[in-house]
């Protein structure tokens, strides 16, 4: 699965993920990507979210939605993809990454599976990381 | 601190010697989104230009490099939604389409439904000019390998592909 999040210079987000699904999957199966709520969400009034991992568990919890409540509630970036995902835990024992982002331009990305190859483009500096805990920068 | 634009490539196992390709896919990526946002393009405009970058990557899971279902065919599914008017699009199990996450733009923006699955989504790919691709095109010897590598008996492609919990 891949995906990203943005907010343009006036302020709009948006939310885009694309995904072949799960290895060997059944013919027909459907995971959490094309569904609203599960494989993103934006909505200027609170952010964006791109998610990835077991489909059949983000489905669950209805990830991406689930994240933007918690920052509804008032809750950072941070600390509301981190709280969706100790929830797909939890619940569901599921494993996954986010990436999020707030219209004021705040961002992360956060993850409970081992990797996730992420990058981030912001005032000219390129973030990026692979494994829990990195994370790069050098000039765009 | 706008504009921003945050990619991802995937969570889950990544061997050793795919790292480098990962990380240098989602940073051309991240750059290319970023080069549409200081053009003056929508958000929208930037995220559906850094995943196509990313589909156009065999080293990912979507568009060429998806993964394989059951029978050997690659089937994807991809989302969109605009923060401004809540917008969305998608198409799941569409087939022979090498950016699906510009079909599910079109679904957005040509038709009054959220999603168009399988056969229908193609039929409107068609109806659109979207040119259709051969599999093959979409399949890579890694995504082969591991599809193989999953059809014994007592494999368990979730956690092939998810690895271990971090």
């Amino acid at each position: 699965t891949v995906g990203a999040v943005a907010v343009d210079s006036e302020g709009n987000v948006a939310c885009a993920t694309s995904t072949g699904g799960i290895l060997n999957k059944m013919e027909g199966r459907v995971g959490d990507t094309p569904c609203i709520g599960c494989g993103g969400y934006a909505d200027n009034q609170i952010g964006a979210v791109s998610t990835t991992g077991h489909g059949e568990a983000i489905m669950k919890v209805v990830l991406a939605r689930l994240i933007l409540f918690h920052m509804e509630q008032g809750q950072s970036v941070e600390a509301a993809s981190d709280l969706g995902l100790a929830c797909m835990k939890s619940r569901v024992a599921g494993l996954g990454g986010v990436i999020t982002v707030d219209p004021q331009g705040h961002w992360t990305a956060r993850f409970n599976s081992l990797q996730m190859a992420w990058a981030a483009a912001q005032s000219d500096t390129l973030h990026y990381g692979l494994y829990a805990g990195e994370r790069f920068t050098q000039s765009i | 601190m706008l504009p921003v634009v945050v990619v991802h490539g995937g969570a889950g196992h990544v061997p050793r010697e795919r790292s480098e390709m990962s990380i240098s896919g989602v940073c051309s990526a991240a750059r290319a989104g970023y080069a549409v946002l200081q053009g003056g393009g929508s958000s929208m405009d930037a995220v559906v230009e850094a995943v196509s970058q990313l589909e156009n990557n065999p080293s990912f899971n979507a568009g060429c490099g998806s993964v394989l279902n059951i029978n050997g065919d690659v089937e994807m599914d991809a989302f969109v939604m605009d923060g401004k008017t809540l917008g969305n699009g998608a198409v799941s199990t569409v087939r022979n389409i090498a950016n699906p996450i510009q079909l599910a733009r079109l679904v957005m923006d040509k038709t009054n439904h959220a999603c168009l699955t399988a056969e229908g989504a193609n039929r409107f790919a068609r109806s659109m000019g979207v040119p259709e691709v051969p599999q093959e095109s979409l399949i890579t010897e890694y995504s082969r390998w591991r599809w193989k590598q999953n059809l014994e008996p007592d494999a368990n492609p979730v956690e092939c592909q998810m690895g271990k919990m971090g």
